[in-house]
């Protein structure tokens, strides 16, 4: 069982700084282990530092920068594993333009080297894009949900409320 | 393995039968405020055994049920389906039993004040079975491939030992 | 000591009814002490139910939801006070463009009644349009932040990152 | 009583100094993530005399002082200073001593390892008076009229004994 730890440790410590590297265009991530010698008692750490930034403690992290990171980690964990889908719910809510881009384009990555399902809720017209499909949930009777099937294209007109 | 489909009936704001297909690898969900969309991450963190109400933002298991609206009526019965595509290598051996035609249909099903029955593939099970399921594809109600609403900065900001279970799940 | 509590809880119960029905055109809200006799030692609870839907344990409301109902609160306790300033920051981030809208006409109607002054975080356009001035803060040089005067036509070039 | 603007130097981001004026109601702040538009709500914090490194996103008061970049050394000294325009009927007896010709300014400095200094119009006082002067105008660090990135949908999730305190406030 040791062993398996700390073969799962390395593998997503390379994959989670190469996608930390991907999302903030730079910069260095890296995992360890702390507060006990054996793997299976360890805590995990994450070292960051964004780009043009020291390595700093990981509270000072902007709120941006910690969905980022956070996503990177989950990303790195997620590509090991069978899990049969992944659910985001409004992942992208403190995230930048800019930034929203780059987590979209990581999610089209990985959907292309595995056939794991993601479902993202989203308000963001740039994630909505990025969709293979998507859904509307609406409330045209008061109180009930209804599931439509939308058409991107006409995202304005019948989601205005969005 | 991956989900299929998903059929909701009487959760939560989905007092009709919905049904969600899962045919694209990138599935996005839009809709108001309010509208129902982290309802139906819910149903699927139900269906796979989760049992604290407060982790539904209730107070009791009751308030999952469609409690009404100002036009219809409340219901006492709500269940969701989880429709699963499978392929022999992914499962493990506890879960090998149930590849009959390559589909495993998940059922739990709540009746107000009695409480839940779980179905796997029409037979009723014990809600270990289905947790068991969900645990040998390290996935299930909480497993870290659910990013709950308002949580993604979180994983940064637990403590080292919490952290540790991202490993634990993936190892 | 009493009294005051009183008289100021009636005045920011009436507020924050009427703040409530109008970011969520329509449903109704109150505020109740509970608790104990003594309005000292209560506790404040609010009852709220959007348009359509019954009223319900505020811990089912949805996301989006519960940021509304928190600025209807916000914005009834800052009318009475002398505060020299209100800090928001990225509270539209839960909102669809609707209630963002919503939000802004309420901060705009505000300024109308008070001379208080907003200070408001955002990454939002919709939020952005509605500023009386803007300032924007980069990091040109890495890990070293600026301020600059931002003009509001040019948004959607010097702040591309944005 | 309104704040008319604020100066920054040395203080988290800003390692150089910097002014922002208040010249209108609706002042908005944009920018990239981690661009430092959450460290001004900070540095109004600090001023007003929060003495919780954790409400400053530290883990000592020292981390709120410029700690380097890859282009540029750390500082030793930040401050930050608050000036508020005030007319009589504002302010309370304990802070009616301050409206010499209708201004005050508030400014916090701390050298590292050493600690912080308060001066209201230049003369030196202590913390107390500053938290005094805001908590008269029901303001201050922890006042409702911050509310923190992340946490506007915390009021509504609070217990109720915790929510009273947005009507202590304001009576
Ligand atoms: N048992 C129930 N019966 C009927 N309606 C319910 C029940 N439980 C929750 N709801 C309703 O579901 C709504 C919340 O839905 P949900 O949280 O899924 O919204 P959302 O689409 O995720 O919105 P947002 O974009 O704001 O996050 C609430 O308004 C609540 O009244
Ligand atoms: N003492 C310090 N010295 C230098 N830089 C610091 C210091 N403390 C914090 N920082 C930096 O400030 C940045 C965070 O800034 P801030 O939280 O204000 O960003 P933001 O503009 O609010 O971003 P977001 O849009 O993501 O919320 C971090 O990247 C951190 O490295
Ligand atoms: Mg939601
Ligand atoms: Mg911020």
């Amino acid at each position: 069982a040791r062993n398996r730890v700390l073969n799962t440790f390395a593998s997503i410590n390379s994959t989670f700084s190469e996608l930390f590297k991907k999302l903030f265009d730079g910069g260095k991530a890296y995992l360890e282990l702390i507060e006990s010698e054996d793997p299976l008692e360890a805590g995990l750490e994450l070292l960051v530092s964004p780009p043009g930034k020291k390595l700093q403690r990981i509270s000072l992290l902007s709120g941006g920068e910690k969905a980022l990171a956070s996503l990177a980690l989950i990303f790195s964990t997620f590509i090991n594993r069978q899990t049969p889908i992944c659910i985001l719910d409004e992942v992208d809510a403190p995230l930048d333009d800019f930034n929203v881009e780059r987590f979209c384009s990581l999610l089209k990555e990985t959907t292309k080297i595995t056939n794991k399902k993601f479902l993202v809720i989203t308000h963001n017209k740039i994630t909505m894009g990025y969709m293979n499909k998507v859904y509307g949930v609406t409330m045209n009777e008061p109180g009930i949900s209804k599931l439509v099937s939308v058409n991107l294209d006409k995202i304005d007109s019948e989601f205005a409320a969005e | 393995m991956f989900i299929s489909k998903i059929k909701l009936s009487g959760f939560k704001s989905f007092s009709d039968e919905t049904v969600l297909n899962f045919d694209y690898s990138l599935n996005g969900i839009i809709g108001p405020n309010g509208s129902g969309k982290s309802n139906i991450v819910e149903a699927i963190k139900w269906v796979m055994g989760e049992n604290s109400s407060k982790s539904l933002r209730g107070s009791g298991m009751n308030d999952i049920i469609f409690s009404g609206s100002t036009t219809k009526a409340s219901k006492n019965i709500a269940s969701v389906t989880l429709f699963l595509k499978i392929d022999s290598k992914d499962i493990s051996s506890s879960s090998k039993k149930y590849i009959n035609s390559g589909n495993i249909e998940v059922e739990r099903q709540i009746i107000r004040d009695t409480g839940s029955t779980y179905r796997i593939n029409g037979k009723e099970v014990r809600a270990k079975d289905v947790q068991f399921l969900f645990a040998d594809l390290s996935s299930g109600s909480r497993a870290t491939n659910i990013i709950d609403q308002g949580s993604i900065g979180n994983l940064i900001t637990q403590k080292p030992s919490e952290r540790r279970r991202i490993l634990d799940e993936a190892a």
